[in-house]
């Protein structure tokens, strides 16, 4: 799942349906019900609760309209593009294409309910989730009797709004304010766990272009220069058979990321695990030693690196054998790099980091020496990376 | 019947899909010329990253699922954020910190 990054202050919200579906079979009746329907789906497992409203401001206004309709994303008529909604902090607001041929309880046309609640996933603050089976998949899955949310989804609105208590303790208020919607972006600067200690056991951008980091249980998602809201999760809730305490990663070209501990390693699409891992590292990496310290993809030329100890080993799959005889070398070539890293990554920016001790150094390819730039590498990766102050 | 956004071997309207939700939004303007991302070559990271996203197999390649799939009624909302919010958000940056 992914959180957009606002939500709703208050637990009790309000909608209005503002302009009904213009044709269709669906009486205006029918639209309130399934509009009901499609809001329960997310009071099921937290303290939401949704009033309707006839008129006045309210939270989450609901509108069906056609074609350019003044928010710069117009519809398209029949098919493609079936709805849209905005975050709360862009005013949590849902639009229906009134091109659609809306149904309720059949297989023709599309159905209300079913999109209804994958809209209202966003006007509480989910974006799209890449778990197929989850409410918050992007594409449109067809009439289904009673849509319900997944465990992807339950996790998500959860991390916003918590799990849904025994009695219903949620205090109302009627006034609606812009104090009502928060970002729940944790303030990095006195959190989580990295801004303490810095280290890390591994650092990779995965095929869609995230970038995690991991240590000992947890992992982080970082974003520009800190991390993810809702991160730090554990590593057995998304990373399926995986292991704590990595030793290190690295995504190569086929999309594919692998992760190193000890004599094995494994392989993920995304978070998703391949069938057959872990696998030894000498059946997959011939020539690379156990436990690394580091792994990683230089964007001096391509190929995969492997530092451990004092050493580095330059991998590359197309040849045979794939390590060849001259290696190991030492890291001393790498001028400025230390001994006994952490781990390395090649940025979404092109640029190698390397990472030890809760420092970091950025490498110049081609004056294959660590950056002279201004701050001096080595630089604290807590304040760089990770949003501490 | 609807009509199909993304057509069999048009690059072009793939490439309009990828835009709209959000695949290509890390693109580098200054080191991609348009001339580049119409070619296979150029989309295939897009491509791939859709096809991730969308649990299907990771090719890279605009094969005739793929386009199925892009022509797929679905949320009109971006599936990638991207790394910055809008400018009129009301998120806090810190920016005596310059992006990595």
């Amino acid at each position: 799942f992914a959180l957009q990054g606002s939500r709703w202050k208050v637990k009790d919200l309000t909608y209005r349906i503002s302009k009904y579906p213009t044709s269709g079979q669906m009486t205006k009746q029918d639209v309130d019900g399934e509009i009901k329907k499609a809001l329960d789906v997310w009071t099921d497992h937290t303290d939401l609760t949704f009033t309707q409203k006839r008129s006045g401001r309210v939270h989450i206004d609901i509108s069906f309209l056609e074609g350019e309709h003044g928010d710069g994303d117009p519809f398209d008529g029949s098919g493609g593009t079936l709805a849209h909604a905005f975050f709360p902090v862009f005013g949590g607001d849902a639009h229906f294409d009134d091109k659609e041929f809306w149904t309720m309880e059949s297989f023709r046309g599309t159905n209300l309910l079913q999109t209804a609640a994958h809209e209202f996933g966003h006007s509480l603050g989910l974006s799209h989730s890449d778990d197929n089976d989850a409410l918050m998949a992007p594409f449109y899955r067809g009439f289904e009797v009673k849509p319900s949310l997944n465990d992807d989804d339950i996790k998500a609105i959860q991390a916003l709004y918590g799990v849904k208590s025994s009695s219903n303790l949620a205090s109302s208020l009627n006034e609606i304010s812009s104090n009502e919607i928060e970002f729940d972006r944790r303030d990095s600067e006195t959190n989580h766990i990295l801004c303490n200690d810095a280290r890390i056991d591994a650092i990779f951008t995965a095929l869609d272009n995230s970038t995690y980091v991991f240590k000992g249980q947890e992992y982080f998602k970082l974003v520009d220069d800190s991390i993810a809201d809702g991160y730090p999760r554990k590593i057995s809730s998304d990373w399926s058979g995986l292991p704590s305490n990595i030793d290190a990663a690295f995504t190569w070209k086929n999309g594919k990321t692998y992760i190193f501990k000890g004599s094995q390693y494994w392989r993920y699409t995304n978070k998703n695990k391949d069938s057959g891992y872990p696998k030894p590292i000498s059946k997959g990496f011939d020539g690379i030693p156990n436990s690394v310290d580091a792994a990683f993809v230089w964007s001096g030329n391509g190929l995969i690196y492997f530092f451990k100890n004092g050493d580095y080993y330059r991998f590359n799959p197309e040849e045979r054998p794939p390590v060849k005889e001259t290696y190991p070398k030492p890291i001393s070539n790498w001028e400025g790099i230390p001994d006994n890293i952490d781990d390395a990554l090649k940025y979404t920016n092109g640029f190698t980091y390397f990472f030890k001790d809760g420092n970091y150094w950025r490498f110049d390819d081609k004056a294959f020496k660590v950056d002279q730039a201004n701050p001096a590498f080595p630089r604290p990766a807590s304040f760089w990376w990770f949003g501490c102050s | 019947m609807p009509i199909p956004h993304v057509k069999e071997n048009s690059l072009t309207s793939a490439m309009m899909y990828l835009m709209k939700y959000g695949y290509m939004d890390d693109m580098d303007h200054h080191h991609h010329r348009s001339e580049n991302l119409l070619s296979q070559d150029g989309l295939k990271k897009y491509i791939m990253e859709f096809q991730a996203f969308a649990g299907m197999n990771v090719t890279g390649e605009l094969d005739s699922d793929t386009v199925k799939m892009m022509n797929m009624p679905r949320c009109g909302v971006k599936d990638k954020l991207g790394m910055k919010m809008d400018a009129d958000s009301h998120q806090v940056h810190h920016h005596s910190r310059s992006k990595r």
